[in-house]
């Protein structure tokens, strides 16, 4: 698919800060840094555990930036009472992994 | 649940 990714560039800036904050190695964040993050969120564990499901597009168990922001962008919207979809939606897909 | 698939990497599970 062709189109804009869901997550703007405003948005993208501030969770790639947070990304840089968690001492990535190899531009990759493990599961035991992201995952005190999305807690923090105090969002319900298996809406968390399907925000993971969701961004790690790879399935390698790790989180790149553009991931990251998958995920920080399910969360924040959850934060506003949308639900978290079951499938991701190709608009969510970021552009470095179509 | 979780989408069908889903994996062992999960920190969440």
């Amino acid at each position: 698919i062709d189109g804009p990714w869901m997550v703007k560039p405003e948005e993208k800036l501030k969770f790639d800060a947070i990304f840089d904050s968690l001492t990535p190695v190899g531009g990759m964040l493990t599961g035991d840094k992201v995952k005190p993050v999305l807690l923090n969120s105090k969002l319900p564990v298996d809406v968390l555990g399907r925000v993971w499901e969701l961004s790690d597009i790879d399935r390698d168990g790790m989180l790149d930036k553009d991931e990251f922001a998958v995920a920080m962008y399910l969360v924040y919207r959850a934060l506003e009472n949308e639900p978290v979809p079951m499938i991701l939606p190709p608009a969510l897909v970021p552009p470095s992994k179509r | 649940q979780y989408p069908a698939g889903g994996s062992s990497t999960n920190p969440f599970l």
